[in-house]
């Protein structure tokens, strides 16, 4: 299938793979390791740790996928696209995984990052408001340029009355110690 | 804005719907508007000038001022509600923490699930009033996640009826950066229990550490404040210790292990039953630190609209930053994220609520998959999000480096999440042993189940 078709079946599928893949090396290297080194826990923890993250990335895969399945049918569109931008970013990063022994090809990797363009130029006239539908409150936000009204220069300008460095022209610490070296010169 | 309105006359989606989906329902986003509106409606649970420009005190004072305002306004704080009390305290100190933070937040919490139906009988009123001030202390300066190796002592002495809490060095002073070194009275400490000669693990107390009128330290505990932290500045960074400081033995909280008055210690039913305090927290946060990513795309998305760079035909004008590839780029995998995120965390709140209720049935089986989900979601997001929020940063170009963007704050309280609550490689290192276990075990079943199938293709069928 293209990317288009790709089910979410087969992702989860494409992530149960690797994610076992990953367990199951870890756990070779230690059970190797344990009968020949008293630290062998220690010598495999970075496969170990990586393997614990493919576990929780397949389970948000997983849940994400099964939430969206959920959601009101007009809304589906945008989460969808959302989702499989976030998928096949992971995948894509992470390809050398989803290559390993053949799994996955040149081709197929290429095919997700068209995906990701994809999804990208769909998302675009979305952008604005998928972030206004987070509905962050001004108060929470606390931030000129995220401003709702986007009039973020006139902000900035206001913003600068609470500078206390504004509150004099010249500042003490220039007169307390530049000034005498300046009027010495 | 023009060009933020033109962006917003484009939308491909009914943005309301949105959002209740995103906010889990009506009902939710109906509550959160009303909290909302409270604010807005009360200038004096406010800050004065964005805190950017306060000092350390003037941030503590200014945290202070509100916390004494909301006395006011205890309709907003609803232990029922913790979602609209957790909402409300959010928007009351944001991102800056206050002397409350942790009483909220884990004090509350840890007290309702490991002490008996008597002691909160008698404590939680206390712990409601706000006359107690309280904290969790568990950490200590040398020792983080690996609890068995905590310092700090509870040695029961049967003549007396009495734990003697006591640090016996330095690298056993408790610290906790959540308001235990000035500003609370109590707090839930952590200490190695030994009773009847024997080192019974780690157990949590109800420990009063400061005067409840003249707020002095009591006699034998030692408290104060480290100094200036990352972020969080509202609240000190406490230290405190423990010279042989005596506590009532009823002071031990006693919902799933006792000590009996001659010292005979009562095992929990499950040895991980005293997790449940932390799974709540890592639950919490895995939504709460999804929702920081949110607010930074919303910040870097909506600057990225009206912000004008480059005039790549020329005589057209300049184009929207948003309108380059890099910049989509650099910003819409984490607006997904944030969402992946949000409904991971949304799930796992769904699910420890499940776990809490069958625990009250004295069922745990589900316990250490929860705790290792837990452990491992809040590792891998806080680690994402930080990242993420990097990236918004950046996108922001120099103003993303200004306090002005908001950016600055949101990363600097969002890296303090891959420290605290859990180290995060010790955590993924928790999840690996726990899919040991799973890999090892004749069945496997719910979130490991697909541990024990094969592929079912030797190639990805996309």
């Amino acid at each position: 299938s293209s990317h288009k078709t790709y089910s979410d079946l087969q992702i989860v599928q494409d992530f149960e793979h690797v994610t076992r893949r990953a367990v199951l090396q870890a756990m070779d290297k230690l059970k190797i390791a344990s009968g020949t080194m008293p630290d062998a826990w220690n010598r495999c923890s970075v496969e170990l740790s990586k393997a614990a993250r493919w576990h929780i990335r397949l389970y948000i895969v997983r849940i994400v996928l099964s939430k969206i399945s959920t959601a009101p049918e007009d809304l589906k569109p945008v989460l969808r696209t959302l989702a499989k931008l976030y998928i096949f970013d992971l995948q894509v990063s992470n390809k050398g995984h989803f290559m390993e022994e053949g799994y996955m090809s040149a081709q197929q990797i290429d095919e997700l990052k068209e995906g990701i363009w994809d999804a990208m130029s769909t998302i675009r006239p979305d952008a604005v408001s998928i972030v206004d539908a987070f509905a962050i409150h001004e108060i929470e936000l606390k931030s000129v340029l995220g401003r709702r009204d986007g009039n973020v220069y006139p902000g900035l300008m206001e913003w600068t009355k609470h500078s206390q460095l504004n509150e004099k022209d010249v500042p003490v610490a220039f007169d307390k110690y530049l000034a005498p070296i300046i009027k010495k010169l | 804005n023009p060009d933020i309105t033109e962006e917003r006359l484009k939308a491909t989606f009914d943005v309301d719907r949105f959002t209740e989906f995103y906010h889990g329902g009506l009902k939710r986003l109906k509550s959160r508007r009303k909290v909302e509106r409270y604010l807005e409606e009360h200038a004096e649970l406010r800050d004065i000038r964005p805190t950017p420009f306060m000092s350390r005190d003037e941030l503590i004072d200014n945290s202070i001022r509100k916390l004494a305002g909301m006395a006011k306004f205890n309709e907003m704080i609803d232990l029922n509600d913790i979602e609209k009390t957790t909402y409300f305290l959010q928007m009351v100190h944001v991102r800056d923490s206050m002397p409350f933070s942790l009483h909220y937040l884990m004090f509350l919490p840890v007290l309702n699930s490991q002490a008996s139906p008597e002691q909160l009988a008698t404590w939680m009123p206390l712990a409601l009033s706000g006359t107690v001030i309280g904290t969790y202390a568990q950490t200590e300066m040398g020792h983080g996640t690996n609890l068995s190796k905590l310092e700090t002592t509870a040695t029961y002495d049967p003549n007396t009826q009495e734990f003697i809490l006591h640090t016996p060095t330095i690298s056993g002073a408790k610290w906790w950066p959540g308001s235990l070194g000035k500003f609370c009275n109590h707090a839930i400490i952590v200490a190695n229990l030994w009773t009847q000669g024997k080192c019974e693990g780690p157990h949590p107390f109800w420990v009063q550490i400061r005067d409840s009128e003249t707020h002095e330290a009591l006699k034998n505990v030692r408290l104060g404040d480290i100094g200036p932290k990352l972020s969080l500045n509202g609240s000190d960074n406490g230290y405190l210790i423990f010279d042989n400081f005596r506590i009532p033995r009823e002071n031990m909280l006693m919902r799933h292990s006792k000590v009996l008055p001659d010292g005979t210690y009562v095992k929990p039913p499950h040895s991980k039953l005293a997790y449940g305090g932390m799974v709540f927290v890592r639950s919490m946060m895995v939504r709460d630190i999804a929702n920081h990513l949110a607010n930074a795309v919303t910040i870097a998305t909506r600057y990225s609209a009206v912000r004008r760079q480059g005039e790549p035909v020329p005589g057209k004008g300049e184009v929207k930053i948003l309108d380059y590839q890099t910049q989509q780029y650099r910003i819409f995998p984490y607006i997904a994220k944030a969402i992946a995120f949000r409904i991971a965390g949304e799930e796992l709140q769904v699910i420890f609520r499940e776990v809490s209720k069958q625990l009250k049935k004295g069922e745990a089986s589900q316990l250490p998959d929860i705790h290792a989900l837990s452990s491992g979601l809040k590792a891998l997001v806080t680690f994402e999000v930080q990242q993420g929020i990097e990236q918004c940063r950046l996108a922001c170009g120099g103003h993303g480096y200004s306090h002005a963007s908001g950016i600055p704050e949101l990363s600097a309280f969002s890296c303090g999440s891959c420290t605290y609550e859990g180290d995060n490689l010790v955590l993924m290192l928790q999840v690996a042993k726990y899919l040991t276990k799973a890999v090892t075990s004749p069945v496997a079943s719910g979130i490991c189940a697909y541990l024990h199938k094969k592929s079912s293709a030797l190639q990805s069928a996309l």
